[in-house]
């Protein structure tokens, strides 16, 4: 076996390596379930079906290796120091979210310490204060025309209040004032009590 | 502008501009991008009434008008790029679905990668003038994802060298296919290919299903919409039933599988070929992941930014809801996972192109690892993205479910991404299917090449790290 790794939480490499172990980890457990319904007389068919979900959360975990490590690699290409800040912060959110959240892979897997996994919680809430003076200027970059977005709430300039009447009156059951179903029912409804 | 959104850009520590060049691959395709998006939006032809405001069928309508004014514009500007063409579509879409879109996604590219090159000859100049107006029929009602299960037929007569097509059962009725109701007048139908009294498995074949000059319904074809959905108002997903419909020998799509003249089947070099134009989309969903979640985030971050409520200390004026950090941990993950996810999908359209690329020269290699990735990102991209974009709109509070925040519209657009294309489960359970091929090749000592390489690697004996 080689050398012991040992995950250091704020270094994005040291993440990646994390998540293909979890990956590997995962994969190995699937391919030996189904070794050992085989062994247990199933057909393979059966010994497939019998797996599947751990089948399932391999595949996942090997996704989410493949998003984690594309995304460090981006990194590499991004010359602009800011913004180069900017999303190397975003990626370690995105891989400690990521471990947070199946926690109990890394924890069974070995590749995390309980204390870590506290850690790593606390690295999380700083990485969000970290991110909120660039919240907005992140999503502008993505671009998106007002006539595109088709969003009251998400405008460029903000103004969403005086925008969302305006709106609420275009919609056709405002067209009139009083709507024609009034005369229809409600009057003669009143009529009859 | 409202001031604190004002603020909010005054604060940034870098320029949004270099990330936008960044997004787009360059400063030349920002460039590029925003003066097409200018010929969509200002463009009068363009503008319409609110589709919220409108009916089922005045949305279909609407639909098709803007079809096709989006097909003569782009070559009034003479745009050709697919890129270019991709972003003028998607502004001038808006929220819009395109009734016609399964013929530019599907129905011209199977006829291009399933089709000899007398075929493409004869049906993409047709295709192309939008005299033949296609779309993908391969889902039934009874069977979806599971594609060898699907029940159609068609059965080769050498005497009269014609496919007859049936539908033999309720549940083999072709559902869903986007444009089938009542836009398209053929359709690239999935079906059991029959011949010498031996099932060849699935192959697709060119079929009319309504008159080129009337466009009624042909002999035999019972077709029309399947009805009112959770979203795609404006689309006619269709359902088509064959009877017994004859069509000559020359409209099976024969590049790779071939029935001669007197009914001999031909085998393909590979039976992954009819999945091309699947990993072709499923390579796109991903793309399409990362674009529905960094709308969304656009939109509950900005929002998030301008709406005061409550009270964080006593005394002090509400503050803006970003400044919770309940609220920055529900939206900054999803913008982090937007970006990693518009990484991963421009990944995935170098990936396609370059092995879609080794195919044309016969190396066939390649594909296993495509099938298998683009199935699982798909999967895995859109399960988040979907859930991703349900948060963004409760973070968005009551106003979120208005439908003049578009979260709504987002959202019933999206969720069918984890449904079509391939279940999601279904996906991830082909994704399993070569990681654990591939573990037991790296057991067995074979090195692996890609990606999988990492299933070659000594299990690390890990020494979790004491803090």
């Amino acid at each position: 076996s080689s050398r012991p790794f040992v995950v250091n939480i704020n270094d994005l490499a040291s993440l990646v390596e994390a998540y293909k172990l979890r990956a590997a980890k995962l994969v190995e457990t699937a391919a030996k379930g189904i070794q050992l319904e085989l062994q247990h007389g199933k057909r393979n068919e059966d010994a497939w079906n019998n797996t599947s979900i751990d089948l399932v959360r391999a595949s996942d975990a090997h996704c989410h290796y493949v998003v984690v490590k594309l995304f460090a690699a981006k990194l590499s290409e991004i010359g602009d120091t800011d913004v180069h800040s900017v999303i190397s912060t975003l990626a370690l959110l995105y891989a400690l979210h990521g471990i947070a959240q199946n926690s109990g892979d890394f924890l069974q897997a070995g590749i995390l310490s309980v204390p870590q996994l506290s850690q790593i919680s606390q690295r999380l809430k700083g990485l969000l204060s970290e991110i909120r003076p660039n919240a907005v200027a992140l999503v502008d970059a993505f671009d998106y025309r007002d006539e595109m977005l088709n969003s009251v709430l998400g405008r460029y300039d903000g103004n969403v209040y005086e925008h969302m009447f305006e709106w609420a009156k275009k919609s056709p059951l405002n067209q009139t004032e009083v709507h024609e179903s009034f005369h229809k029912y409600l009057k003669p409804l009143r009529s009859k009590l | 502008m409202n001031p604190d959104i004002i603020r909010e850009r005054q604060n940034a520590t870098f320029n949004p501009e270099i990330l936008t060049n960044i997004l787009d691959d360059s400063e030349e395709k920002t460039r590029r991008r925003r003066e097409i998006e200018s010929l969509v939006i200002n463009d009068p032809d363009f503008q319409h009434e609110d589709l919220n405001f409108l009916s089922r069928s005045e949305r279909y309508d609407a639909a098709l008008k803007k079809s096709a004014q989006m097909i003569l514009k782009i070559r009034e500007h003479g745009i050709s790029d697919p890129d270019e063409i991709y972003s003028y579509k998607r502004v001038a879409r808006g929220i819009f679905q395109d009734p016609v879109g399964l013929h530019y996604v599907m129905f011209l590219p199977t006829l291009k990668s399933l089709g000899t090159v007398e075929q493409g000859k004869k049906w993409i100049p047709l295709a192309e003038s939008f005299r033949v107006l296609g779309t993908y029929a391969q889902t039934e009602m009874g069977h979806g994802t599971h594609i060898r299960g699907l029940e159609t037929t068609a059965t080769y007569h050498p005497a009269t060298q014609e496919f007859v097509l049936n539908s033999p059962t309720i549940s083999s009725i072709k559902w869903w296919p986007g444009g089938l109701g009542k836009t398209s007048n053929h359709a690239v139908v999935l079906a059991q290919l029959y011949t010498q009294g031996k099932c060849y498995g699935l192959h697709a074949f060119i079929t009319p299903i309504r008159c080129m000059k009337t466009h009624m319904p042909l002999p035999g074809v019972v077709v029309g919409d399947i009805g009112p959905k959770f979203g795609f108002d404006e689309v006619d997903n269709g359902y088509l039933k064959l009877e017994n419909v004859r069509i000559p020998r020359e409209n099976m799509l024969m590049k790779y599988a071939k029935v001669e003249l007197d009914g001999t089947y031909v085998k393909p070099p590979s039976d992954k070929l009819t999945y091309g134009t699947m990993v072709f989309i499923r390579s796109m969903i991903v793309g399409e992941s990362a674009q529905a979640l960094s709308k969304s985030c656009t939109i509950a971050i900005r929002y998030s930014s301008v709406r005061h409520q409550s009270e964080l200390r006593p005394g002090e004026p509400e503050p803006q809801i970003l400044d919770y950090q309940t609220q920055q941990y529900k939206l900054f993950p999803l913008l982090a996972t937007a970006y990693a996810f518009h990484f991963v999908g421009q990944y995935m359209k170098t990936t396609y192109l370059r092995i879609t690329g080794d195919i044309n020269e016969g190396d066939f290699s390649g594909m296993p690892e495509l099938h298998a990735l683009s199935a699982g990102l798909k999967a895995f991209t859109t399960w988040v993205a979907n859930a991703g974009i349900e948060m963004c709109r409760m973070a968005c509070g009551g106003h979120g479910y208005s439908r003049c925040s578009s979260l709504p519209d987002i959202y019933v657009t999206f969720t069918p991404t984890c449904t079509y294309e391939g279940e999601n489960t279904v996906m991830m359970l082909q994704t399993a299917r070569y990681l654990v091929k591939s573990y037991k090749q790296a057991w067995a000592g074979q090195q692996l090449n890609g990606i999988m390489s990492y299933l070659n690697e000594p299990q690390h004996t890990i020494q979790a790290q004491s803090v």
